[in-house]
């Protein structure tokens, strides 16, 4: 465990020990040590304090600090576990640890909810799936008029909302992806099954 | 087309929600 000594924890804030981060989640040992490496990379795009912000956190993932997103920033805030405003190693393992392949699908699940309740309120609102829409057609440049949304959001919540209230509760949720499970693909990262290109970031202790 | 499918389904589609480019140099 060369790699992961003290003084690698002094610089990374929120470091824990790869065999327990390991015995706790998914990862092996190993792939801990290869998210470290990616880690330690998007942590010191921007600022190198060992913890990763908001800017790097988009940084990684458009290749582009400055685009405001509210997607990128609903996934930063429910990695963002201990509410720092900063993602650490932990979290950072912990959170992808719910997009590994053998993850628990209520886990997969449960984080696909929290993604979509934008206020956290406990329930997905039809104001918040709007928000989410009107991004999204930002976001591609694709055009439709607001009565087109209306109707997606019609079909969507006479679907979903069950018994009807206006807002999608824990278990309408878990029942509408248990029908549409093609909804749950963004919650596995490919990347993390064993043997693939996760593997690049290994670091080599000497 | 966008009508046909539901709220979520496009939502998902967004490129903002891959975090596959966060394993990409």
């Amino acid at each position: 465990m060369g790699c992961f000594s003290s003084k690698a924890r002094r610089q990374f804030p929120g470091h824990e020990d790869p065999v327990s981060l390991a015995s706790q989640t998914a990862f092996t040992v190993s792939e801990v040590e290869a998210l470290f490496e990616l880690y330690k990379s998007i942590s010191s795009s921007v600022i190198d304090d060992g913890l990763i912000n908001k800017e790097e956190f988009q940084l990684a993932i458009f290749k582009n600090r400055k685009k405001e997103n509210l997607f990128a920033n609903r996934i930063f805030d429910l990695f963002d576990v201990k509410r720092k405003g900063v993602i650490d190693f932990s979290d950072f393992v912990r959170s992808l640890n719910v997009f590994h392949p053998n993850a628990q699908l209520e886990d997969k699940i449960d984080f696909s909810f929290k993604l979509y309740d934008l206020d956290s309120t406990g329930f997905i609102e039809r104001q918040e799936v709007k928000q989410m829409l009107i991004a999204l057609l930002c976001e591609s440049e694709m055009k439709l008029a607001d009565e087109t949304i209306e109707l997606i959001l019609d079909k969507t919540f006479l679907e979903a909302d069950v018994n009807q209230d206006g807002k999608i509760d824990k278990y309408e949720w878990n029942n509408f992806v248990s029908k549409n499970p093609s909804l749950l693909k963004i919650m596995t990262l490919p990347y993390l099954r064993y043997g693939t290109s996760l593997f690049y970031f290994i670091y080599r202790c000497d | 087309k966008p009508v046909s499918m539901n709220a979520f389904e496009l939502i998902s589609r967004s490129k903002s929600f891959n975090l596959e480019n966060l394993f990409e140099k």
